[in-house]
């Protein structure tokens, strides 16, 4: 218990300390392969003309995310957790020792993308402003159900893959009605990165979130 | 460190008793919604004819999954580990008070469905004798790379939803590359637990392990 309150602490201070810097910070989460390394290189792609961005890159190991989000020509900080003892989600003085690297004047916005886990990240508050949880629709309607504390800390919840939904079949309705047991309140999004479709409204949710940090 | 060490040994204590009761013990484990039960459930109803099965059921939270072995008629056992801080992984002595309920002079097989999470779950030795890990197609070739211990601690790893594979897309030989550098020797099933395709050299597999056990 008390690594959860000396993390919450920094927690807290993380998020005074960019609410004063201006720089929104999303925490994105979800299972391993959801698709959150391609909302997050698609979103800053559709976005960078407007805002500078950074990424705080979270993995047990390897350094293909950030690698892949290094293409974009914006400050990346990987934290592998594995040296730590392997990990499975992010800390916050983690998250504010990784931003030491970034020019934080120059930054609107960072996205950090948290170790792909439905259970443990959930519980580590990062400092972000808003944690966002991605759900890929070959995962199934019931997640919400089975792993209820993640979907309880989200602000919004993105549903991926929507380019899949005629392959693979997913009941919406019955996902709906999973998630209002559990966050009723919860922000809903419906994207395919693949496809663009569904973007807009993120984006513009997006938007508004860094809009409102200014 | 103290928790790994007691858990090891409770493990051990486990993988003697049930090869003495001659009951094979397979833990499966993979990401949220992967295809871990639709595999349990299809696997047992190919071979219940032949052999008698029981599942040992993990999840955070609800009894979705454990209601759906339920039909098949066999002994499930639920674990939620909400109640006990909302564990993401499954832990040996869990295993053996769950078989209590069991009449394990007639049962040839147990399945343990652990937590979904590529992470945790590799850590606590269950004390089955065997560890396979789901991988399935819409996860992406990158994860045994970036979640190395699962892959590490598995036997067998089988890649679910291969139906899915035109629409999704999968290179298949850059996830065996993926796979070589982190452990060579497990064994590989690819199957759809839709269509019934790869489930013959599956099966085979598990039937043998059921034999050798006995
Ligand atoms: N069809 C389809 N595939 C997608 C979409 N988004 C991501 N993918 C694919 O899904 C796989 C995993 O995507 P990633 O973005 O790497 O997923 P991730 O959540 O970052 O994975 P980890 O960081 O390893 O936990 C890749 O093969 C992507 O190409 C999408 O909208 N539609
Ligand atoms: N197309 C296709 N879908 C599958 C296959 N196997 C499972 N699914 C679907 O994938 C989703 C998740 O399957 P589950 O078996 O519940 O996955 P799980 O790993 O047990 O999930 P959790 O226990 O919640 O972690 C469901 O919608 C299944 O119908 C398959 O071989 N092909
Ligand atoms: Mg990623
Ligand atoms: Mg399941």
């Amino acid at each position: 218990q008390n690594i959860l309150q000396a993390n919450d602490a920094f927690a807290e201070e993380n998020r005074r300390f960019f609410r004063e810097k201006r720089i929104l910070v999303l925490n994105v989460m979800g299972s391993p392969g959801s698709g959150k390394t391609t909302l997050i290189e698609k979103t800053i792609r559709m976005l960078e003309d407007r805002y500078n961005f950074a990424v705080i890159e979270g993995d047990v190991a390897s350094t293909i995310d950030a690698d892949k989000l290094s293409k974009l020509d914006i400050p990346v900080a990987q934290i592998n957790t594995e040296p730590f003892g392997g990990a499975c989600h992010l800390e916050a003085n983690w998250i504010r020792q990784s931003t030491e690297s970034f020019d934080l004047d120059k930054i609107d916005m960072i996205f950090i993308e948290n170790v792909g886990n439905l259970v443990c990240p959930a519980e580590f508050d990062t400092g972000a402003h808003k944690n966002i949880v991605i759900l890929s629709i070959p995962e199934g309607e019931d997640k919400p159900a089975k792993y209820p504390l993640m979907f309880r800390v989200s602000h919004a919840m993105v549903i991926s893959k929507l380019d899949l939904i005629d392959a693979v079949g997913c009941d919406m309705e019955l996902l709906h009605e999973n998630l209002k047991k559990v966050n009723d309140g919860i922000i809903r999004f419906k994207v395919s990165s693949k496809s663009g479709e569904g973007f807009d409204d993120w984006l513009k949710w997006v938007q508004n979130e860094i809009e409102g940090i200014k």
